[in-house]
């Protein structure tokens, strides 16, 4: 039996809403620890990583670990109906095929809504992601992050992030012009959540296709921080921390041959 | 010119 309950049902609708451009059925994995989940999309250029640990839900119970295949855009359908601060319950039996979600409207106990979700078996790998140390890593608002995406991308298809000890600089080409947006690394005191927090060891400037970028950026509602943590010639790390846990990508870099 | 990686370049499955 798999049981778990979160206070706030946005939650959960934030993490899936972050991922239904580009992934279609996921496995969200169940165990004692929590609930983690990881996929590719078609192409495998991003890869999505995240983990709800335990003290995220106000009560857990997972009897035996199991994975929960989903097809996104269902999933939201149901998570959609439900008011944002409406109490979630997530339950499957161990052998069975439905998901149930039962939502509690926090400002009308007499109201209780329950839906079940068809399983789906979904054949996916999990990937070995080696331990890497990051040369650059950039901190900064998750709304900023995704203000610079979302006017660069409008120049170009592709998205040149430049980290330097000094600043970091995004930079986007195409058939109108060009563009950039310079950050310097700063320290708002009192305003930690304002900063731009910059700690490169070695420059580093990788290119990455903007339409995978700005999927990266759906997240932005979930954490008021996201960090890029970058490596010549490997994948991009982009993190957003939540409170019990994480949600990640890596994205693989445009690399001149 | 650039190349787009994959992903499959960098990580193995499990």
């Amino acid at each position: 039996m798999f049981e778990a309950k979160l206070n706030e049902a946005s939650v959960f609708k934030k993490i899936v809403e972050s991922v239904k451009d580009g992934f279609k059925n996921c496995n969200f994995d169940c165990s004692e620890e929590g609930i983690s989940m990881e996929s590719m999309d078609d192409a495998h250029i991003a890869l999505v990583s995240m983990k709800l640990g335990v003290e995220a839900f106000s009560s857990y119970r997972c009897d035996r670990s199991i994975s929960l295949g989903l097809n996104i855009e269902s999933l939201l359908k149901v998570l959609r109906t439900a008011n944002n601060n409406d109490v979630l319950t997530m339950r499957a039996e161990d052998d069975g095929d439905l998901l149930t979600l039962v939502f509690e409207d926090s400002s009308n106990p007499d109201r209780i809504s329950e839906y079940n979700l068809k399983l789906l078996n979904i054949d996916q790998e999990h990937m070995s992601i080696p331990e890497q140390e990051y040369t650059a890593t950039v901190t900064l608002p998750s709304s900023e992050y995704q203000r610079i995406i979302r006017d660069l991308t409008q120049l170009g298809d592709s998205i040149t992030i430049d980290a330097a000890k000094d600043g970091v600089r995004f930079t986007a080409e195409g058939d109108i012009g060009s563009g950039s947006v310079s950050l310097k690394a700063n320290t708002n005191v009192g305003e930690d959540e304002k900063s731009i927090d910059i700690a490169v060891e070695e420059p580093v400037a990788l290119g990455f296709n903007s339409k995978y970028l700005t999927q990266t950026c759906k997240a932005a509602p979930l954490a008021p921080r996201v960090s890029l943590n970058m490596c010549k010639r490997i994948p991009i790390f982009i993190s957003y921390k939540l409170q019990a846990g994480h949600f990640s990508f890596f994205l693989a870099p445009q690399i001149s041959e | 010119t650039k190349k787009q990686k994959s992903m499959m370049d960098f990580f193995k499955p499990k």
